[in-house]
């Protein structure tokens, strides 16, 4: 969603 | 993906791992707060929800159903197939003080005000304090395994990585994660003091060590 960072790392 | 985050990536599987097969092998988890493992096992459920909403990589989803496993299979091992030498009695860390300011500190600061990314920072400042309990087992007793030892040391060479990718990311990508960075700076610190008796006496030949 927009603006939600989108965590890449675990 | 950069070779550190791969490294740090693979010290934190060889410390999961090295934990699961040494309490596998000797039939016994005595020395292992089963409370931290309780922890991780929740930082990584709470942490790994975006398995159901967002596809990053096959190595991303594979190595968070790895983990999430393995996790859940030491929490067993500890306590179900071998809780008769699950030491509970120096297992007595209170984890509500970890996790009554965690709560607070996720709704407080986090990038939105949404259910996952709640749960999200709740795993990451979680993850940060989650060995507190083993820590203080290894105080309480005196002494660790050599083994427990590895354990631990695999786990904070994993954050210190972690740290040197954030440094690479931020130089290549601008990548500057608030959230992640400074929690992972205040775990990574709790390994230090671990970290220096690891080298002068377990590495130097002693096997066991302890925490002063």
């Amino acid at each position: 969603a927009d603006g939600e960072p989108l965590h890449d790392e675990l | 993906m950069n070779i550190f985050r791969l490294a740090g990536d693979m010290s934190h599987l060889v410390a999961i791992l090295i934990l699961l097969l040494k309490i596998w092998r000797s039939r016994s988890c005595a020395g292992i707060s089963g409370k931290s493992q309780v922890l991780f096992a929740l930082v990584f459920t709470t942490r790994y929800l975006d398995l159901f909403t967002s596809f990053i990589s096959a190595y991303n989803t594979v190595m968070k159903v790895v983990f999430l496993a393995l996790s859940y299979a030491t929490v067993y091992l500890i306590y179900m197939r071998f809780r008769n030498s699950y030491d509970s009695e120096n297992d007595t860390f209170r984890v509500e003080f970890l996790l009554v300011p965690v709560i607070g500190l996720s709704f407080l600061e986090n990038y939105s005000f949404t259910p996952m990314e709640i749960l999200w920072t709740f795993s990451i400042f979680l993850e940060s304090v989650a060995i507190m309990p083993q820590l203080f087992m290894i105080t309480k007793t005196g002494e660790a395994e050599s083994i427990t030892n590895h354990y631990l040391f695999f786990l904070g060479l994993y954050r210190a990585l972690y740290i040197v990718n954030w440094v690479w990311r931020y130089h290549t990508e601008g990548f500057f994660d608030q959230i992640a960075v400074v929690s992972g700076v205040v775990q990574t610190i709790f390994y230090c003091d671990f970290f220096y008796l690891y080298v002068t006496r377990v590495l130097r030949g002693r096997g066991k060590m302890s925490l002063p």
